[in-house]
Order: structure tokens, then sequence, then C-alpha cells
């Protein structure tokens, strides 16, 4: 079975900065294990 | 050995009697001998599937990306009446076992997939039947949410196979060399899909027919195209968005749980095949989540849009969901196409929905 998220997340305050990343940020990598409860991601508190 | 052992023996009887009854001995030979045939020939498919794997785990550890190849068996698979089969397979693992039999069954089970008995939050006597068992709920405190506010965690227990976020295009790559768009697999009605393309209506300050009367008929058209024709928005990309695809190995925890504090405003299923989804498939089978028999849950959370979609695989096309329990997934279907529209349920009250909090369990995979 799979699950597939899609979620908009915080982004740049800057408008027109488009060289800039969004603030969201996976804490994972592909292939890692993961178990419910444990962080996808993370992003910075405005 | 013993076939042998009488091929001997047989030889010897022909030998001594001077070949007389060499056509009826000849004839005893047929049965074995196909049994042998069968067994070195499914051997000789296990070694080579074996050794494919290797050179794919060898090409991996040096830092290859593995490419999407089609092959005969993922055509085949297109033939064989999986939905079918997998409800048999529910049928059959729901019936109930003897008490003195289940912990053997499920602990062989467990050896098999790897699978943490000791979390199971009851004794292995108590699950009825192996179906009841695949969809065990864990003791409390096996699976703690983290505690920080500003992130978001993981509904469900996997393996990540993709994520990143969404560029222009709005593709995500199933693998290499093959990739899909998220209204294929969310549904030309998504949320996403009518605020994206009235952005590009406000946009243009052009005067259309609405996005809902477009994508009525515009279903079957995504369902039956090419892939590189099924993105009906490419050039409408949506900034902050991401997507993480995880993949639920067989003895993993099967239940579904909250990645955030959100409203689910929506549900859409979609009745599809059911190939599997490990990750051979995923790289064989093209447009895999998209054909799946799947279910989508659509709403908003505080910083915008959220959507999950557990996608059902071979034997475990059954999705419950706890927030909709009349919901049925891989019924017998009465029409043989694939490419029905899904079928959709707003949520009341309209526009708040369903409220769930951070790590609430949504929904289970279930054999059948």
């Amino acid at each position: 079975s799979t699950v597939v998220l899609v979620f908009q997340a915080p982004i740049p305050k800057l408008a027109g900065d488009k060289s800039a990343s969004s603030e969201f940020k996976f804490s994972v990598g592909r292939g890692d294990r993961i178990r419910v409860g444990e962080p996808l991601g993370r992003w910075c508190d405005s | 050995t013993s076939f042998l052992r009488k091929v001997q023996t047989t030889q010897y009887r022909a030998s001594t009697n001077g070949g007389g009854s060499s056509r009826s001995e000849g004839n005893s030979y047929l049965v074995p001998g196909a049994t042998m045939a069968t067994i070195v020939m499914l051997g000789a498919l296990h070694a080579r599937r074996l050794y494919d794997d290797k050179k794919l785990e060898e090409a991996r550890d040096k830092g290859a990306e593995l490419e999407f190849q089609p092959d005969v068996k993922a055509t085949f698979l297109r033939l064989l009446p999986l939905r079918s089969i997998s409800r048999f397979w529910g049928s059959l693992t729901g019936m109930e076992l003897p008490i003195w039999l289940r912990p053997h069954v499920y602990r062989a089970w467990a050896r098999a997939f790897h699978s943490n008995l000791e979390e199971a939050a009851k004794p292995l006597e108590e699950y009825a039947s192996l179906r009841e068992f695949f969809v065990r709920t864990l003791k409390e405190d096996c699976r703690p949410i983290h505690s920080d506010p500003c992130c978001l965690i993981s509904p469900v227990d996997g393996t990540v196979l993709r994520f990143g976020e969404l560029k222009e295009g709005m593709m995500i790559e199933q693998v290499k060399g093959f990739s899909y768009s998220v209204s294929s697999l969310l549904g030309t009605s998504s949320f996403l899909t009518v605020k994206a393309e009235e952005d590009v209506q406000q946009e243009s300050i052009v005067q259309e027919k609405t996005p809902r009367d477009g994508n009525k008929k515009s279903w079957w058209r995504i369902a039956l195209a090419s892939p590189k024709v099924r993105d009906p928005m490419p050039t409408c990309p949506m900034k902050g968005l991401f997507y993480c695809v995880l993949y639920l190995h067989p003895g993993d925890y099967h239940r579904i749980h909250s990645p955030v504090d959100w409203n689910v405003l929506a549900r859409r299923h979609f009745s599809g095949r059911l190939f599997p989804v490990n990750e051979r498939a995923t790289r064989t089978i093209g447009n895999l989540y998209v054909e799946n028999e799947r279910v989508v849950l659509e709403g908003r959370w505080e910083e915008g849009f959220m959507a999950m979609a557990a996608i059902g695989a071979t034997n475990i096309g059954s999705i419950e969901l706890f927030i909709e329990p009349a919901l049925r997934t891989n019924r017998p279907k009465k029409k043989l196409l694939h490419s029905e529209p899904p079928e959709e349920r707003i949520y009341e009250p309209e526009g708040v929905g369903v409220m769930l909090k951070k790590g609430d369990e949504i929904a289970a995979f279930n054999m059948g």
C-alpha cells in the first residue's frame, strides 16, 4: 500500500524573490524508514 | 532423488527384460518428468530474479538511480483479475482461525514480513483472523507524536519513496523516467485544480466556463490519455506545494493517522485496478498510483491545502475510512472499464467538514 501526501506549506515572505526556497524543509531522505508521529518536515514559526 | 532412483531401476528392468516393456515404462516418466521440468523452470526464474535484484542493489549502492522499464510481466498483470483475487484473499484471511493456531500463523507472518509483534495491542490469541491481525492497533505510546507544533508528522509507518516541491507542471515522479500529474492522482475536481484554474482565470481576465463544468467532461480524457497529456494545467504552478510518497511494506502497521490538525472537506473514491505497488512495480508499471484503487481526502490546514491519497495494492484493496465507516472499496464492478469517474462526497457542514487532530486515526488498509 502507498500513501501520497500533497500539501501547501509556508513560503518565503519576500514577494517576488523567485530564487528563495520555501521555508518548509523535509527532515527525511529518500529510502528512509519512518513511523507514525515522526516528523516528515518542519517550517519556521512566524 | 527418488525420480533418479526410479529412472535407474526402470533402466535396469528394461535392460534385464530385453526392452520389451519400454513403451509402458516410458509413459511413467511423463508425470515426474513434467514435475521436474516445472521445478527446474521455477528455480531458474527465481534465480534470475535474485540475480536481477542483486544487480539492482549494487547499482543503487553505486548511486545510480533506477529508471522506468516496462516489461512483459507488467503487461501480463493487466490481464489478471487482481480485484477478484484480492477479494478472495480477503475472504480467505478473514476466516476465523482456531485459537491454538493463531500465534503460529501470526508469528510466521511476522517472520516473513519483519513485523514487530511486541507492539501489538492485544495478545496474539485474541486476533480471530489474519485479516484482523493485519490491521492490528498498537500499544499506547508505541507511536509518540512529535511535540514540535511546527512539524508535519508521518501519517504511516513506511519507507519514503519520493518527496519534494511541486514545480511547474505539477508532476510527481513515480520513478526516473516516468511521472504523473497531481490532478490525475487527486481528481480533476480537486480543490487544488479548481483554485489553480481560478488563478489562471484571474490572471488572464478571460471569461470562461466554470472549472467544475469542465471537470465533468474531462475525467475520462485524463483516465485514458497517455501520461504526456494527462496534465490538464501544466502552466499553473502553485508555490509552496509539496508532496511525499510513502510505501508500506506488508509487515508494517497498516493504519493511517492525521499528519496535522486539519479539516477534511471532501472524500473521493477512485475505483481502479489493484496492481502491486512494491519497488519493482513502480519501475515496470506506468501510472501505477493513478490507476490503482484509492481514496483521496482533501481539506485545509493552517497553511493551506492538504490532501492525502491512500492507494490500495494487490490483496490490500479494502480501504477502511474511520470518519466514514460506510465506505466500501474494491467492490465487484458491473462495468468493464477501469476508468470510471470517482465517487465524491463533500463532508458537512460545507466548508468545515470533519476536524481531525494531529495523530488521529483516519483510515486503515485492509486485506481484501
